[in-house]
This record gives C-alpha cells, sequence and structure tokens, in this order.
C-alpha cells in the first residue's frame, strides 16, 4: 500500500460520506442522479463477489464492506425514504443507465483476461465504474444547478481517479509483473470525464455563471 | 494474491 493508494480511498470514502450526510441531515437528495448512485451499487456488488473467496487484510474487507453498505444505504434513502425520494429530480434523470449495464456486460464478454465467472463480472465491474457518473453528470447539465455537497461529492470523487493514476505509476515502477491494461484504460477514461467535467465546471465558476 | 496483482485494489 503506497500513500497515493491510501489518499485515493480516504478521498474516495470521504466522496461517500459526504453524500450521504447531505441526504441524511438535510434530507435532501436535490441534484443526485439515483441512476448514478445505482450503477456504483452493482459495480461494487459485482466487483466485491471475491469478499468470500480471496481475504487480502482486514482494511480491504472493512472498506469493501463500507462502500457496499453505503452505495446500497444512499439507493434505498433516494428510492424508499419518504423525506429524501420527495426531492428527487425524477423528470430530470432520465438518463437510460440499463444501456450503459447491458454494454459493459457484452464488453466485459468480449474482452477480459480470463472467462471465469468471477473475472468477467470484475472486468464488467471497471467498464461500468468508467462510465457510472454519466448520468450524474448529465443531471447537472440540465437543472444547471450545483449546490455545494453535489459538487464536492463529484470533486472528491475525481480526486479518488487521479490519485488512483498516481498509484498505478508508483506501482508499476516498484512492483515486477504489475502490468493491467483493461485496468487503466477504463481507470484513465473515467478519469477524463471527470477532467472533462471539471474544466467546464471551473470555466462556469469563473465567469460566475451557471453550468452549461 | 501475489506480488502486483492489481486485485488487491478496491
Amino acid at each position: 500500500m503506497n500513500i497515493f493508494r491510501l489518499a485515493g480511498d480516504m478521498t474516495h470514502m470521504f466522496s461517500v460520506l459526504v453524500l450521504l450526510l447531505k441526504i441524511h441531515t438535510i434530507k435532501s437528495c436535490a441534484g443526485v442522479s439515483v441512476k448514478t448512485q445505482e450503477l456504483y451499487a452493482i459495480v461494487f456488488a459485482t466487483r466485491y463477489l471475491d469478499i468470500f473467496t480471496s481475504f487480502v487484510s482486514i482494511y480491504n474487507t472493512f472498506m469493501k464492506l463500507v462502500f457496499l453498505g453505503s452505495s446500497f444505504s444512499i439507493v434505498w434513502y433516494m428510492r424508499y425514504h419518504k423525506a429524501v425520494h420527495r426531492t428527487y429530480d425524477r423528470e430530470q434523470d432520465t438518463f437510460r443507465h440499463w444501456f450503459l449495464v447491458l454494454s459493459c456486460l457484452l464488453l466485459a464478454l468480449l474482452i477480459h483476461e480470463k472467462f471465469t465467472f468471477l473475472e468477467v463480472l470484475w472486468t464488467f465491474s471497471l467498464y461500468l465504474e468508467a462510465v457510472a457518473i454519466l448520468p450524474q453528470l448529465v443531471l447537472l447539465q440540465r437543472t444547471r444547478n450545483i449546490d455545494n455537497l453535489t459538487g464536492q461529492y463529484i470533486f472528491l470523487l475525481g480526486g479518488y481517479r487521479g490519485l488512483y493514476i498516481l498509484n498505478w505509476i508508483y506501482r508499476y515502477f516498484t512492483e515486477p509483473h504489475f502490468v493491467h491494461w483493461i485496468t487503466w484504460i477504463t481507470g484513465l477514461v473515467q478519469t477524463l470525464l471527470y477532467a472533462d467535467f471539471f474544466y467546464y465546471y471551473f470555466l462556469s465558476w469563473k465567469n460566475n455563471k451557471k453550468l452549461n | 494474491p501475489k506480488d502486483g496483482d492489481v486485485k488487491d485494489e478496491l
């Protein structure tokens, strides 16, 4: 475990906690896409199937449980908690996210390292994570309104992805056999989506305008 | 997981 990886994980955890805090204390999920949250729940559920079969460390198992628990809690809050559900932007959050799920599943069946059940689902979770933020970005563009907490949530998520890339560069130079093309390319695509968003976020902030 | 295995990540 290097410092980039740890910082990335912590940033990731804070991003989820910020979102849960917003939903739990303000009882509002305005500006948050439930589609993106459902995609993350699927990502974690399919990636962490190995939680029962391979033990890495207490840290790893603990963090996996945190991400599984938090992503499913957020979806539950947004779909079934009455007060929170009332604040959900249903008319604007119309991204057809099941197409993403289907495309990523097909891609995972075609491009993977090993054709086993766990490996294909693990690869599927990488593909899906890369594009899971799309419904959230589309929702932000539609409502053209971004509150501080939602902005911080996306900012922390972007930071987490950036730190993971530094972690891979570090591991590539310090560990033998650390070559993982699928992980790297999907990670890069995901980070570029955030970078693109922040570019426009920064421009609109600089011009003191709403997001365009 | 062995050295260089990306599956020890989250």
